[in-house]
This record gives structure tokens, sequence and C-alpha cells, in this order.
């Protein structure tokens, strides 16, 4: 059943595999195979036939259990069962490889951009309004420095329309 | 018929299930040809001991191979059965199950459209922080430049103070008025002056 | 056919997170 974690239903499926296999392996089978020394021996062939299974059986279960310990197979399944546990709602086929690595690398790259971007945005909002303060300061400082610049364009006007007059006075004292 | 890869298996196990399906065949069959040989072997020690048997060494070759030449073809057959289970039940990952290191893909799944969008704007964002630093920059080396140019501008006006101020000092409320002031008095004195030389004509005639 | 299975389940379980890095550092250094 489904609902049977896939470690139990591995084992079941190699014990009955084995269970399959010494049935095919019957005794009358094997006496049928060594006629002849069961005639001679029959207590001794059902001995060595009891440790033929017996031994079959040790091997291959000790064997398969060398495989679970080598692959992990026991932690692997038991998280299979839970990620297939958690799947349960989802009935449509889940994503898998395209087969292009461009093309599935770009999902894993999209939050970073996504990531990047906004952080972007965020330090270009920052520095353009940064920026509009500075520029504005710039202006002021430009609007003062034209104020000062005029201010003495007039005073050096003044004078120089005194320095005129002066020149015109001057004249008129010494050329009378 | 085309061989399924199962890679997405590959990918959770670290291994194929082929693999691990192939490696129990091994180990079984290696262990069933060996355990028959025992067998065998268990068998002629047995028949040693019996020298007048007449069942010959070369017999109970014969029967092992016949019993495991049946073993095998059952073990084939049977093991052909397991591995599909195997592979069906418990060594496939269900389609609809996701791995979770793959989980991105169901998070941002997006067309190369989308990315290369994304990744445009990006660099224009890219750009335009790019260009606001540069802005940035040279907005303050004008405000840096403004300085200068204000204290000099600064200096000129406080040399014009200069000047009004030493008017100011000798009782003159404004350079002009003071010029002014000037004016007349040079005109007065240009009177009188005409007035002396009109006078000391008259004196000599 | 085994051994190109595994080596290419096995380079979609690494690289993906080492080109991940390499675009992260880029990031950052266009951060910076």
């Amino acid at each position: 059943s489904s609902s049977s974690s896939r470690l139990l239903l591995f084992d079941s499926i190699v014990q009955r595999f084995l269970s399959a296999l010494l049935e095919a392996g019957s005794y009358q089978r094997f006496v049928q195979c060594y006629q002849r020394f069961y005639k001679f021996q029959p207590e001794m062939t059902q001995n060595i036939y009891d440790q033929f299974v017996t031994h079959l059986q040790t091997s291959i279960k000790d064997e398969i259990e060398d495989i679970k310990q080598e692959g992990n197979l026991e932690k692997l399944f038991d998280s299979l069962d839970k990620l297939e546990e958690e799947a349960r709602e989802r009935t449509g086929p889940a994503w898998r490889p395209s087969g292009v690595p461009e093309e599935d690398l770009r999902s894993t790259l999209l939050p970073y951009y996504l990531q990047q971007k906004e952080f972007l945005q965020k330090r270009l909002q920052e520095r353009e309004t940064k920026n509009a303060r500075l520029a504005q300061v710039v202006l002021t400082g430009r609007e003062k420095i034209a104020a000062m610049q005029q201010e003495i364009k007039e005073r050096r006007e003044a004078w120089q329309a005194l320095s005129k007059a002066q020149m015109e006075l001057v004249r008129s004292v010494v050329e009378p | 018929m085309s061989v399924d890869p199962m890679m997405y298996e590959a990918q959770f196990f670290g291994f194929t299930p082929q693999t691990c399906i192939l490696r129990i065949y091994l180990a079984c069959q290696d262990y069933l040809c060996e355990v028959m040989l025992v067998v065998e072997k268990v068998m002629m020690k047995k028949l040693e001991s019996f020298p007048n048997c007449d069942i010959s060494p070369f017999q109970i070759r014969e029967s092992t191979e016949k019993c495991l030449l049946f073993l095998k073809e059952r073990f084939n057959v049977l093991f052909c059965k397991m591995e599909q289970m195997l592979l069906k039940l418990v060594l496939s990952v269900p389609q609809n199950v996701l791995l979770p290191k793959d989980k991105v893909h169901e998070q941002y799944p997006c067309t190369k459209e989308e990315f290369e969008f994304l990744q445009k704007e990006t660099e224009q964002l890219q750009q335009r922080c790019k260009a606001e630093a540069y802005a940035r920059e040279a907005l303050l080396a004008e405000l840096e430049e403004q300085k200068q140019v204000q204290a000099e501008l600064e200096k000129i006006l406080q040399w014009f103070d200069g000047l009004d101020n030493v008017f100011r000092e000798h009782g003159n409320s404004s350079l002009k008025e003071s010029f002014a002031f000037m004016v007349q008095n040079a005109r007065k004195l240009q009177d009188v002056k005409n007035e002396i030389e009109l006078k000391s004509k008259k004196l000599k005639l | 056919l085994d051994e190109v299975i595994v080596d290419t389940a096995t380079k979609r379980e690494h690289f993906p997170r080492k080109i991940l890095g390499e675009v992260v550092k880029a990031m950052k250094i266009e951060r910076e």
C-alpha cells in the first residue's frame, strides 16, 4: 500500500523475492537434481539442503543490509517518503530539469536578480534624493555668486562713474 | 525500448536506481553460485568417506549444474519482477514530488524573455546609479569651486567695504556725497581764485 | 551510461550553486 514506507516496501519486496526463489528451489527440486546422492544419503541431503537455504538467505540478507548501509538507503527512503507526503496535495507533475542548463539556471538566479534590482532601485532613489538636495544647494550657490558678481559690478560702475566725474572736474578746474 | 535514465532519481539518491538493482543482482547471483559450490563441495567430501560408492564427482557436478541452471532461470524471472517493483515503488521519485533543492523552480518560474528583461532592467538601474554617482561628484566639485569663487568675491566686496569705510571714518556718509562736497569746495575755491585774480588786475590798472 | 547519468545529476546538483556563488559575488562587487 502506498502508505507503507519505502523501507518496508523494499524489505518486503526483497523478502518476497527470496521466498519465491527458495520456493522455486524447493527440497523436491533439490532432490530431483541430486537424485543419486539423495538415494545414497537421504538425511544428509535434507541437512545439506537446510544449510543451503539458511546460507543463501543469510548471505543475501547480509548483502542487502550492506547495500542499504553503503547507499544510505534507509535515510534516503525516509526523506523520499516525507517528500511524497508533502507533495500529496500537488496533483500535476512537478518541475523537472529541462535538459538545457541555461534554462534551468534562470530560476536559480532569478531571486538574486530581483534582490539586486530592488537594492539598485532603493540605492538610485536615495542617490536621486540626495543629488536633488545637492543640486538645490549648488543652484543657491550659483545665485549667491551671481548676486555677489552683480553687486561688485554695480559698485565697480559706481566707482567708474565717480572717477569719470572726477576726471571731468579736474579737467574743469585745470583748464578754466 | 528506450532506457529511462531516471536522472531525477540519480540526483536524489546520488546513484542511479539501476546501479542499485545491478548491485543487488550481482550480489545475489554470486551468492547463489557460491552456495551451490559449497553444497557440491560438502557432497564431494561426504563421498570421499565412502570409497566404494558408485556416485562419481562428475555426476555430482552434473547435478549441481542442473540445479544451478534451474535456479538461475527462476532467479532471473523473479529478479526481473523484483526489479520492476523496486524501480516503480521504492527507487522512483513520484512525478508530483519536487526535490527541495529544486523548489526555486517552482517559486520562480520564468521565461527567457522575462529573465533577459530583468537583466536589462538591472543593467539600466546600474547605469543610472553610476550616472547619479557621477552627477554627485560633479555637484560636489562645483560646490567646492563655488566656495573658492565666493571667497574671492567676498574679498573684493570687503575691499569695496574698506574703501567706503575710509570715507565714513572722515565724517562722510558715503563716497558720492563726499565727492560732491569736494566738488563744491573745489568750485568755491575756483570762484575765490577767479575773484582774487580779478581784483589783482584792477589793482595793477 | 550510468556514469554519465550520475555525472550529469551531480553537475545539476552542484553547478547551479557554484554559478550562483559567482553571480552573487559579481553583484556584491557591482554594489560596492
